[in-house]
Protein backbone atom coordinates (compact mmCIF):
# COMPACT_ATOMS: atom_id res chain seq x y z
CA UNK A 1 0.00 0.00 0.00
CA UNK A 2 0.93 3.39 -0.97
CA UNK A 3 -0.23 7.00 -0.52
CA UNK A 4 -1.24 7.27 -4.23
CA UNK A 5 -3.78 4.04 -3.68
CA UNK A 6 -5.06 4.42 -0.85
CA UNK A 7 -6.03 8.18 -1.85
CA UNK A 8 -7.11 6.75 -4.88
CA UNK A 9 -9.23 3.83 -3.43
CA UNK A 10 -10.60 6.76 -0.61
CA UNK A 11 -11.61 8.88 -3.85
CA UNK A 12 -13.52 5.81 -5.13
CA UNK A 13 -15.04 5.58 -1.68
CA UNK A 14 -16.03 9.85 -2.16
CA UNK A 15 -17.18 8.99 -5.20
CA UNK A 16 -19.77 6.66 -4.27
CA UNK A 17 -20.43 8.09 -0.80
CA UNK A 18 -21.28 11.71 -3.41
CA UNK A 19 -23.44 9.84 -5.86
CA UNK A 20 -25.67 8.26 -2.66
CA UNK A 21 -25.57 11.80 -1.19
CA UNK A 22 -26.97 13.15 -4.67
CA UNK A 23 -29.87 10.73 -4.66
CA UNK A 24 -30.45 10.68 -0.97
CA UNK A 25 -30.80 14.55 -1.12
CA UNK A 26 -32.61 15.64 -4.21
CA UNK A 27 -34.48 12.31 -4.11
CA UNK A 28 -33.68 11.97 -7.41
CA UNK A 29 -31.06 10.14 -9.73
CA UNK A 30 -31.92 12.63 -13.08
CA UNK A 31 -28.80 12.85 -14.95
CA UNK A 32 -27.08 9.41 -13.48
CA UNK A 33 -26.81 6.98 -16.13
CA UNK A 34 -28.31 3.48 -15.08
CA UNK A 35 -26.64 1.76 -17.41
CA UNK A 36 -23.08 2.72 -15.95
CA UNK A 37 -24.43 1.73 -13.00
CA UNK A 38 -25.45 -1.07 -13.54
CA UNK A 39 -22.06 -1.67 -15.54
CA UNK A 40 -20.44 -1.17 -12.24
CA UNK A 41 -22.36 -4.34 -10.62
CA UNK A 42 -20.82 -6.42 -13.25
CA UNK A 43 -17.41 -5.25 -12.77
CA UNK A 44 -17.55 -5.83 -8.73
CA UNK A 45 -19.21 -9.30 -9.17
CA UNK A 46 -16.60 -10.57 -11.91
CA UNK A 47 -13.51 -9.46 -9.95
CA UNK A 48 -14.39 -10.01 -6.37
CA UNK A 49 -15.72 -13.90 -6.33
CA UNK A 50 -11.43 -13.77 -4.32
CA UNK A 51 -13.19 -12.57 -1.50
CA UNK A 52 -14.37 -16.36 -1.26
CA UNK A 53 -11.10 -18.02 -1.59
CA UNK A 54 -8.29 -15.38 -0.89
CA UNK A 55 -7.11 -13.47 1.78
CA UNK A 56 -4.99 -9.90 0.81
CA UNK A 57 -5.73 -7.91 4.08
CA UNK A 58 -8.82 -6.74 6.03
CA UNK A 59 -8.82 -3.47 4.05
CA UNK A 60 -9.15 -5.07 0.96
CA UNK A 61 -11.87 -7.42 2.18
CA UNK A 62 -13.92 -4.60 3.44
CA UNK A 63 -13.40 -2.30 0.67
CA UNK A 64 -14.63 -5.29 -2.25
CA UNK A 65 -17.93 -5.19 0.44
CA UNK A 66 -18.56 -2.08 0.00
CA UNK A 67 -17.86 -1.62 -3.96
CA UNK A 68 -20.59 -4.61 -4.55
CA UNK A 69 -23.16 -4.17 -1.43
CA UNK A 70 -22.88 -0.35 -2.74
CA UNK A 71 -23.13 -0.44 -6.03
CA UNK A 72 -25.90 -2.96 -6.01
CA UNK A 73 -27.98 -0.87 -3.29
CA UNK A 74 -27.39 2.43 -6.19
CA UNK A 75 -28.67 0.01 -8.38
CA UNK A 76 -31.89 -0.65 -6.25
CA UNK A 77 -32.21 2.85 -5.49
CA UNK A 78 -32.39 3.64 -9.61
CA UNK A 79 -34.42 1.03 -10.47
CA UNK A 80 -37.21 0.68 -7.33
CA UNK A 81 -37.18 4.34 -5.08
CA UNK A 82 -36.62 6.77 -7.61
CA UNK A 83 -37.31 5.43 -10.89
CA UNK A 84 -39.61 7.98 -11.91
CA UNK A 85 -36.55 10.44 -11.98
CA UNK A 86 -34.33 8.39 -14.22
CA UNK A 87 -35.56 8.87 -17.79
CA UNK A 88 -34.22 5.62 -20.21
CA UNK A 89 -34.95 8.00 -23.48
CA UNK A 90 -31.48 10.05 -22.46
CA UNK A 91 -29.51 6.88 -21.39
CA UNK A 92 -29.50 4.90 -25.12
CA UNK A 93 -25.82 4.18 -25.33
CA UNK A 94 -25.52 0.27 -26.39
CA UNK A 95 -23.65 -1.93 -23.58
CA UNK A 96 -23.73 -4.74 -25.65
CA UNK A 97 -20.99 -3.31 -27.48
CA UNK A 98 -18.73 -3.40 -24.57
CA UNK A 99 -19.92 -6.51 -22.74
CA UNK A 100 -18.44 -8.48 -25.97
CA UNK A 101 -15.66 -6.96 -26.54
CA UNK A 102 -14.22 -6.88 -23.04
CA UNK A 103 -15.29 -10.20 -22.76
CA UNK A 104 -13.39 -11.14 -26.34
CA UNK A 105 -10.17 -9.13 -24.39
CA UNK A 106 -10.72 -11.09 -20.99
CA UNK A 107 -10.40 -14.00 -22.83
CA UNK A 108 -7.46 -13.23 -24.97
CA UNK A 109 -5.53 -11.06 -22.53
CA UNK A 110 -5.48 -12.56 -19.21
CA UNK A 111 -2.78 -14.18 -16.82
CA UNK A 112 -4.46 -17.75 -16.54
CA UNK A 113 -7.00 -19.63 -18.77
CA UNK A 114 -9.50 -20.38 -16.25
CA UNK A 115 -12.73 -18.78 -14.72
CA UNK A 116 -11.07 -16.08 -11.87
CA UNK A 117 -8.20 -14.81 -14.40
CA UNK A 118 -10.69 -14.40 -17.19
CA UNK A 119 -13.11 -13.05 -15.32
CA UNK A 120 -10.61 -10.54 -13.66
CA UNK A 121 -9.52 -9.45 -16.69
CA UNK A 122 -12.70 -9.02 -18.46
CA UNK A 123 -13.98 -6.63 -15.12
CA UNK A 124 -10.60 -4.74 -15.68
CA UNK A 125 -11.52 -4.29 -19.30
CA UNK A 126 -14.87 -3.47 -18.41
CA UNK A 127 -14.31 -0.71 -16.02
CA UNK A 128 -12.16 0.65 -18.14
CA UNK A 129 -15.05 1.68 -20.77
CA UNK A 130 -17.88 1.54 -17.84
CA UNK A 131 -18.18 5.80 -17.61
CA UNK A 132 -18.97 5.80 -21.22
CA UNK A 133 -22.91 5.86 -20.93
CA UNK A 134 -22.35 8.12 -18.28
CA UNK A 135 -20.04 10.40 -20.42
CA UNK A 136 -22.51 9.95 -23.20
CA UNK A 137 -25.50 11.12 -21.47
CA UNK A 138 -23.56 14.18 -20.24
CA UNK A 139 -22.65 14.99 -23.82
CA UNK A 140 -26.23 14.51 -25.04
CA UNK A 141 -27.97 16.70 -22.15
CA UNK A 142 -25.02 19.19 -22.70
CA UNK A 143 -25.26 19.87 -19.02
CA UNK A 144 -24.84 17.86 -15.30
CA UNK A 145 -25.99 19.24 -11.77
CA UNK A 146 -22.59 20.14 -9.52
CA UNK A 147 -22.91 17.21 -7.52
CA UNK A 148 -22.62 15.09 -10.93
CA UNK A 149 -20.06 16.61 -11.74
CA UNK A 150 -18.23 16.27 -8.19
CA UNK A 151 -19.03 12.60 -8.24
CA UNK A 152 -17.53 12.10 -11.59
CA UNK A 153 -14.52 14.03 -10.69
CA UNK A 154 -13.96 11.65 -7.51
CA UNK A 155 -14.36 9.02 -9.86
CA UNK A 156 -12.17 10.17 -12.45
CA UNK A 157 -9.14 10.97 -9.24
CA UNK A 158 -9.64 7.80 -8.46
CA UNK A 159 -8.17 6.19 -11.50
CA UNK A 160 -5.61 8.75 -12.30
CA UNK A 161 -3.99 8.48 -8.81
CA UNK A 162 -3.84 4.74 -9.75
CA UNK A 163 -1.02 5.72 -12.10
CA UNK A 164 1.37 6.86 -9.56
CA UNK A 165 0.99 4.26 -7.56
CA UNK A 166 1.60 1.59 -10.47
CA UNK A 167 5.16 3.96 -11.23
CA UNK A 168 5.92 3.72 -7.20
CA UNK A 169 5.26 0.15 -7.53
CA UNK A 170 7.65 -0.82 -9.89
CA UNK A 171 10.56 1.45 -8.74
CA UNK A 172 9.94 0.13 -5.02
CA UNK A 173 9.01 -3.79 -5.45
CA UNK A 174 11.28 -5.07 -7.85
CA UNK A 175 10.08 -4.48 -10.89
CA UNK A 176 6.74 -5.26 -10.59
CA UNK A 177 4.30 -4.54 -13.58
CA UNK A 178 0.87 -5.71 -14.19
CA UNK A 179 0.79 -4.34 -18.03
CA UNK A 180 -3.06 -5.37 -18.37
CA UNK A 181 -4.10 -3.15 -15.55
CA UNK A 182 -1.91 -0.44 -16.38
CA UNK A 183 -3.23 -0.56 -20.27
CA UNK A 184 -6.71 -0.40 -19.14
CA UNK A 185 -5.74 1.92 -16.63
CA UNK A 186 -4.21 4.72 -18.71
CA UNK A 187 -7.43 4.11 -21.36
CA UNK A 188 -10.25 4.76 -18.33
CA UNK A 189 -8.27 7.97 -16.90
CA UNK A 190 -8.16 8.83 -20.51
CA UNK A 191 -11.65 8.83 -21.05
CA UNK A 192 -12.31 11.63 -18.37
CA UNK A 193 -10.11 14.18 -20.18
CA UNK A 194 -12.59 16.30 -21.81
CA UNK A 195 -14.90 16.48 -18.34
CA UNK A 196 -11.58 17.33 -16.12
CA UNK A 197 -11.09 20.09 -18.80
CA UNK A 198 -14.29 21.76 -18.24
CA UNK A 199 -14.27 20.70 -14.70
CA UNK A 200 -11.35 22.26 -13.48
CA UNK A 201 -11.93 25.45 -15.43
CA UNK A 202 -15.29 26.06 -14.75
CA UNK A 203 -17.39 23.44 -11.89
CA UNK A 204 -13.96 24.48 -9.93
CA UNK A 205 -13.98 28.10 -10.57
CA UNK A 206 -17.99 28.33 -9.24
CA UNK A 207 -19.68 27.93 -12.81
CA UNK A 208 -22.10 25.46 -13.66
CA UNK A 209 -21.17 22.46 -15.76
CA UNK A 210 -22.01 23.07 -19.56
CA UNK A 211 -20.56 22.28 -22.40
CA UNK A 212 -20.60 23.83 -25.72
CA UNK A 213 -23.09 23.64 -28.21
CA UNK B 1 -1.63 -22.31 -10.41
CA UNK B 2 -0.15 -19.29 -9.26
CA UNK B 3 -1.00 -16.42 -11.13
CA UNK B 4 2.07 -14.38 -12.71
CA UNK B 5 0.27 -10.85 -11.10
CA UNK B 6 -1.25 -10.89 -7.46
CA UNK B 7 -4.43 -9.09 -7.39
CA UNK B 8 -3.97 -6.81 -4.38
CA UNK B 9 -5.73 -3.97 -5.66
CA UNK B 10 -9.11 -3.11 -5.76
Amino acid sequence: MNVFRLLGDLSHLASIIILLHKIQTTRSCRGISFKTQALYVAVFVARYPDLLFRFISFYNSIMKLIFIASSCYILYLMRYRFRPTHDPSIDTFRVEYLIGPCFVLGLIFNYGFNMTEVFWSFSIFLESVAILPQLFMLQRTGEAETITTHYLAALGIYRALYIPNWIYRYFTEDGVVDPIAVTAGIVQTGLYLDFFYVYFTKVLQGEKFELPA
Amino acid sequence: DNPVVQHDEL
